[in-house]
């Protein structure tokens, strides 16, 4: 099953991830 | 002295060079093969593979998984079972909030296990979090109302979301992905989360949204499995998804649950109307329904506008078949 989020926020949104990397409920994706 | 020189081999330059010489070539032949692995586009299933694929009967197949599943096992099978599980799928059952094995009667129900309380913090300096365990496949930006399952995949916004409240207006150059935001300034995300079957199977709001629509696509249920959604472009938008959507602070959001083979069922805890994987659809077709208008029936604490959910609240969960 995947989970697949879609979402508008500001230019200067960014992620701090990497592919393939191994993730829990509640950590951060991102940030602005 | 002289004994102990003799004694030693005498140096062979020539097979050194060349065990040293073909070591280093075939460690570059390696280097470049897997630098070239990784920057090749994936190899895409033809028409005809997609084709034969999604005729198979994997809704069938995955009711069938759910039936078997949903069995109760006597109690002295419980635990050699679902030991097997937990080591070929790497379950971390120190975290569960059951930890006796001969707690859940099936299959599926250790499937739903849930959580101890204080094992999964929420993130409080993130906008985003997690809204399940697993794997990153992809995420970034969106371009031209195309999004990668993985790097290099695509498959369409429109196909995936399905038509908008707004429709576009054609004699402008507006496109299904400036449709959904509200102001130039911002920019449409992605990400996409990968659950394996060894991981916690529910999945909680990422962020404080509201949601206005919950939209359900009946439809395959093909694995989702990375190397398949390397193989099939388009593989989200065939494949049976609930999809909820509303807003957020900075405008258009949406959180996609996408079943699969072995996961055919997904679950909405404030809304018991929804049911998926269900024997007879229509192909191509999708039901809506709207928290807007009915927000005070779906949750008693709903806000006027949607059903109002806070970040790292449960909102439902995958289930087997």
């Amino acid at each position: 099953s995947t989970i697949v989020l879609l979402f508008e926020a500001p230019k200067d949104f960014s992620f701090n991830l990497h592919p393939g990397q191994r993730i829990k409920v509640g950590e951060g994706l991102g940030s602005l | 002295l002289s004994t102990a020189r003799r004694s030693l081999p005498t140096p062979r330059p020539l097979p050194l060079l060349v065990v040293t010489g073909s070591g280093y070539l075939g460690y570059q032949y390696y280097k470049r093969r897997d630098q070239h692995d990784k920057t090749a586009l994936p190899h895409l299933a033809t028409p005809t593979q997609v084709a034969l694929y999604h005729s198979f009967p994997t809704r069938l197949l995955s009711r069938t998984w759910g039936r078997l599943n949903g069995l109760n096992l006597p109690k002295w099978l419980r635990k050699p079972i679902y030991s097997l599980y937990i080591w070929t799928f790497g379950v971390n059952m120190q975290e569960a909030a059951v930890e006796d094995l001969h707690h859940y009667k099936n299959l599926g129900e250790f499937f739903r296990r849930r959580l101890k309380p204080a094992v999964r913090p929420v993130c409080p300096s993130s906008c985003m979090t997690s809204p399940a365990d697993g794997k990153i496949l992809h995420f970034g930006r969106v371009k031209n109302s195309e999004v990668e399952q993985v790097k290099g995949v695509t498959y369409s916004l429109e196909n995936f979301l399905g038509p908008q409240m707004r429709q576009i207006d054609v004699s402008s150059s507006s496109s299904f992905r400036d449709l959904l935001l509200s102001s130039p300034d911002n920019d449409l995300f992605h990400v996409v989360v990968y659950l394996a079957p060894g991981d916690y199977h529910c999945f909680h709001s990422p962020t404080d949204w509201n949601v206005e629509l919950r939209r359900h696509f009946p439809g395959s249920l093909m694995s989702v499995n990375p190397g398949v959604a390397r193989w099939i472009k388009e593989l989200f938008c065939l494949n049976e998804r609930v999809v909820l959507s509303g807003q957020w602070q900075y405008g258009f959001f949406s959180l996609t649950a996408v079943g699969a083979t072995n996961v055919g069922s997904i679950r909405l805890y404030f809304d018991q109307e929804l049911q998926t994987n269900c024997p007879f659809y229509s192909k191509g077709s999708f039901q809506d329904r709207s928290y807007v208008a009915t927000s005070n029936q779906v949750k008693g604490a709903a806000v006027e506008g949607g059903v109002a959910l806070q970040k790292g609240e449960p909102v439902g969960e995958f289930n087997l078949g």
